[in-house]
């Protein structure tokens, strides 16, 4: 483990907790879109498929644990929860899941290191997560509005995938045979799509005025 | 054990 993997995961860790607390203390989800939680709870559970049956390490089967427990317990919130749920930005949350969900399947089925169901299960995972954000993504240029929170949840969440092209590139050269293309694909593709949201959230912290994104 | 594989990634 180099420290951009753990830095990442840390981030990662932390934007999921800074929407916990977002939703658990304030008891809202104005801003959130369930469409992209409900993706990573997808994205987790179809990922982590191998998780009682090959031990990595402790540090990787806790983290596991902590994603899919937290992706789930957030679904839970939103749909669930009787105070949570009406915060919802129902009317603004269009994103259609399949449209996103479809393609990934079949270029996971298509394109993969290896043909078994758990392979293509964690390839699919990938490409998912790539995308996964678009529907959050659409839903803040709709509310423009976007709460210091959420503006950091976002922030979190590409601040983790910027850190995991590091670990990447860190790897290519510390590592012998550490070629995944697919991944780095994937995970290249899925922080671009931050990159637009990024410059607006930069110009909005250098010039200390609150996040809005433009219609 | 085997080849660094980004398998161990979260």
């Amino acid at each position: 483990m180099n420290i951009f993997r753990l830095a990442g995961d840390m981030t990662h860790l932390m934007s999921v907790i800074v929407l916990l607390l977002k939703i658990h203390t304030i008891k809202s989800c104005a801003g959130i879109s369930l469409k992209t939680q409900e993706l990573y709870a997808l994205v987790f559970a179809t990922r982590y498929l191998d998780i009682f049956t090959d031990f990595i390490s402790l540090y990787n089967t806790i983290m596991k644990l902590i994603f899919l427990a937290s992706s789930f317990s957030i679904v839970w919130y939103m749909r669930q929860h009787k105070i949570v749920r009406r915060s919802y930005d129902k009317d603004q949350d269009t994103f259609r899941h399949l449209f996103l969900i479809l393609p990934c399947l079949l270029l996971a089925l298509f394109i993969n290191e290896k043909f078994t169901f758990k392979e293509v299960m964690w390839t699919f995972s990938l490409f998912l997560e790539a995308v996964a954000i678009l529907p959050q993504l659409v839903l803040l240029q709709r509310t423009r509005n976007i709460d210091n929170l959420t503006g950091q949840y976002v922030f979190l969440l590409g601040a983790y995938r910027a850190l995991y092209i590091l670990n990447w590139i860190y790897r290519y050269f510390t590592e012998p045979h550490y070629v995944h293309w697919i991944t780095w694909i994937s995970g290249l593709v899925q922080t671009l799509l931050y990159a637009d949201f990024f410059y607006y959230y930069f110009n909005s912290w250098k010039n200390n005025v609150k996040l809005q994104l433009p219609a | 054990t085997g080849q660094p594989s980004a398998h161990d990634e979260l």
